[in-house]
């Protein structure tokens, strides 16, 4: 299984 | 002050059910528009996004703005104490510390309520950007848990393949395969038991089984779950909230680096 991304790698924090 | 009466408080236990697995504790923003929930579970690789309309409420005031943190375990109790018919009322006042919920009998024959303290939370907000989806799957919110539970036996995660055939989830581990397609059905004046795929680009991402079946806690809020995928995107999936709103999760794919 490929790794676990997370939503920081696609949105940005505001 | 803060005043909202929601005709069914076995509504809000159903999505508080839906959130907690998740998050252990999470910010309600309350604003004229209605209530809101944005947060990440402790790994950053979910978010849950909660709206719920004022429009949705019995009743609804809300003369300013208002963030109320609260612990979700504690928030269960709270909603434990309710009966399935009751009403519910949250109250709060103005930078007040604590919120107080009413649970109401349907012909009032038993009034109970229950305060709560406040938490202050400092909570990150992520910016989602609108995104043009390669593919959108609307399917019975019950078919999804019951593929994401049985493909959960075999691994640990579950790839979501989309073309215009069908959907396709697949699984492998150390005992062997699962996979399971479903094709789209022509069901089209029982919505709610269709398989309706959008596809503009055929698509193929990993998923956490985990996450997966965390998010299935929202079936019963539920009949139809709509999931959106694009190449090195975040998954959706979301469950309207009939009349109310809308519960949505963002899920961060497994990629190869």
């Amino acid at each position: 299984t490929p790794p676990q991304t997370t939503l920081l790698a696609f949105f940005e924090i505001c | 002050m803060f005043e909202a009466r929601l005709a069914s408080s076995a509504t809000f236990k159903k999505v508080l059910d839906a959130i907690k697995d998740l998050l252990n504790e999470a910010s309600f923003d309350c604003s004229d528009a209605g209530i809101q929930l944005q947060a990440m579970d402790n790994s950053h690789v979910s978010l849950v996004s909660l709206n719920l309309k004022s429009d949705g409420f019995e009743k609804y005031r809300c003369d300013r703005n208002l963030t109320m943190g609260m612990n979700l375990a504690s928030l269960s109790k709270v909603f434990r104490c309710s009966g399935s018919d009751d009403t519910v009322t949250i109250k709060a006042q103005d930078d007040a510390d604590t919120v107080t919920f009413m649970f109401e009998a349907k012909k009032q024959e038993k009034i109970s309520d229950y305060e709560m303290k406040l938490m202050n939370l400092d909570q990150e907000h992520l910016g989602i950007p609108e995104t043009e989806f390669s593919c959108i799957i609307k399917l019975p919110s019950g078919e999804f848990a019951r593929i994401v539970r049985d493909l959960s036996q075999f691994g640990e995660s579950i790839v979501i393949s989309c073309t215009k055939e069908g959907v396709k989830f697949s699984t492998q581990g150390d005992i062997g395969t699962g996979n399971v397609k479903l094709a789209q059905t022509n069901n089209f004046d029982k919505e709610d038991q269709s398989v309706i795929i959008d596809m503009q680009e055929p698509v193929s991402l990993t998923f956490s089984c985990e996450y997966l079946n965390s998010f299935t806690k929202a079936t019963p809020l539920s009949n139809q779950v709509t999931l959106s995928l694009c190449d090195n995107v975040p998954l959706v999936v979301e469950y309207q909230i009939p009349d109310l709103g809308h519960l949505k999760y963002y899920l961060a794919p497994k990629i190869e680096e």
